[in-house]
């Protein structure tokens, strides 16, 4: 099971959409300070489901909406999707592919999409439950964070081992 | 669940000490239950020695060692329990050209297992990426992709 | 009191425009007064604007824009109140290559008037430095000082 | 005024005596990790007079002595030495440089010199006191720490305004 394609609209810098493929091997990232690299990662974090603004950088859930520019205007809604193989049924759906797709508002009101059917965030968060994907463990390393691996307390660091048992 | 945990302890801590001496080339490390009477509850310490060294406090080693045996942790985990995928933003910044390199390697192992998508500046991390995306700012501040060849992308960064 | 802090505080606000306009190639930046009725007790807020982009939280700059904000107040209080001497560890290790040369660039024009020690891995920066120490570390994991060229030290790391 | 010379002996990975001389222009310390780079700039903080074994990333001020490694014994003092021009009498003493010595050992007891005279911690941080030099301010920003600058509390940033008044 892997990532297939992230597409981008309206995310924090990313206005104009962004449609990205990838395939089983290692995909890197790159350009200049601000061009929006760690945007895209916040991307992902946020269709996943994360609920923590500060996660994310922001002060609240609408910062997540491009916000204009000099020369643009800002938009009204933040589009994300993520478009997962299937093929080896990791996911309890009969589809050789699992799109997920996250909007907000500016309202604050917010949409979720499993293949392109409406859900609930819940549904997210429990699709991907046990596939060590997602909001525990170590599927997305934030800017500045790989040191927090050290400096968790011994606690936290038991919850670590113990999700991966 | 006592059993569980206990055998995933110590895989883990196994693959912490392998993948340590090969990124370090050399020296060990481990983690160190705090509480072997209490299984269940016991914390977890981390010990890491780079080769040569003294074992030491944890807050006494470089930028660079602390970053490095915080890969070695995380990828010891991912080889116990591979995620399906992983983002890393720029994990390897601390690193100096010798040590980039090694995790790069050590990188495209772990690789065969779990799909990464790294955001990097270093040019050891872009030589063992199979895609290569480049990211930019246009002149209205809204972040566009450019396709880029390996060999722009790393004139950018040396 | 009052009056030293104001014309301390406008001062430095003002070299904090500058600077940050001179380090980012544009844009704006400003320190402001949470409460303009207490001046005695008032905190201070940081708000910076890269060029092109809207004012927005300070969180969500980038790790690179952040970090050189954080170079441009460090310049303004320097410029202001210049320190005989400042030693800056690693400070610019997120900018990637043209904020490296444009911080590096502004370094060389306040080190007439404050004495830098940088530690660095960035070739930018080794390239304004006056001289160049190099440290490694012996079969005995002590440190010892190396003579290094430019060109050497360079090469280390591109 | 400015740092003409650093001696360091025995502190922490600084086993072998070294002797740093430095012009007014830009000086470049470089090398790989973990060679003792940043151990300098500790040496620097600590021969001004810090405190805090945590600012020296230690657990105990007895961290700061070399411990030994794989091929040495450990050694038994610490001993760094900083010496400032002082030909514009930045210092109100009768010296055209001024040396500061600081030293601990494994007993924990220090001692303190100024040019080669025994003195207190004290004296040494009165000596610093209006010379922007030290304890407070930017005289050392340490690795890791340039982002602290902007995530201070309004209240901290404030303080900084101060002393720079
Ligand atoms: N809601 C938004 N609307 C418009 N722009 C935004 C929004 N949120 C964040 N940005 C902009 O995105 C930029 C940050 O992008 P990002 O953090 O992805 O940069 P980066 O490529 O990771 O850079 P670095 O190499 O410095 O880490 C900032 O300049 C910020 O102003
Ligand atoms: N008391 C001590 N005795 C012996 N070695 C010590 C002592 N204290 C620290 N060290 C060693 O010094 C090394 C760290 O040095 P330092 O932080 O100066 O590296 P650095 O050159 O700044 O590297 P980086 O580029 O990764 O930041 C560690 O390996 C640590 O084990
Ligand atoms: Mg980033
Ligand atoms: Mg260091």
């Amino acid at each position: 099971m892997y990532l297939k394609r992230l597409e981008i609209q309206g995310f924090k810098s990313l206005a104009d959409k962004i449609d990205l493929q990838f395939n089983q091997g290692i995909t890197a990232v790159v350009g200049p300070n601000g061009s929006g690299k760690s945007n895209i990662a916040d991307a992902v974090r946020w269709v996943l489901g994360e609920q923590s603004v500060k996660s994310l950088r922001g002060a609240r859930m609408e910062d997540v909406i491009f916000s204009g520019s000099d020369r643009r205007k800002p938009v009204g809604m933040a589009e994300v999707s993520l478009t997962l193989d299937n093929s080896s049924s990791v996911f309890p759906l009969d589809y050789s592919e699992i799109t997920i797709t996250r909007r907000v508002y500016r309202s604050g009101e917010s949409e979720y999409l499993l293949n392109k059917a409406s859900c609930r965030l819940r549904d997210i968060h429990e699709l991907f439950m046990d596939t060590g994907i997602g909001r525990e463990g170590y599927s997305i390393i934030g800017q500045g964070k790989i040191d927090e691996i050290l400096s968790t307390k011994s606690e936290d660091r038991r919850t670590i081992i113990e999700e991966a048992a | 669940m006592t059993r569980k945990f206990r055998e995933a302890f110590s895989e883990i801590n196994r693959n912490f000490g392998e993948v340590f001496a090969k990124l370090f080339g050399g020296g060990k490390a481990e983690l160190i239950m705090t509480d072997y009477e209490n299984l269940l509850e016991s914390g977890i310490d981390i010990m890491a020695q780079p080769p040569g060294k003294k074992n030491q406090h944890l807050s006494l080693l470089s930028g660079g060692e602390r970053a490095l045996t915080a890969i070695s942790l995380l990828f010891a985990i991912l080889r116990t329990k591979p995620s399906p995928f992983c983002v890393l933003d720029e994990i390897e910044a601390s690193l100096d050209e010798a040590n980039v390199d090694r995790f790069a390697e050590y990188l495209m192992d772990i690789a065969r297992n779990t799909q990464f998508i790294v955001i990097t500046h270093r040019k050891g991390t872009m030589e063992v990426a199979n895609i290569l995306y480049g990211v930019t700012m246009d002149e209205s501040s809204v972040t566009k992709m450019v396709s880029m060849k390996l060999s722009d992308a790393v004139s950018k960064v040396s």
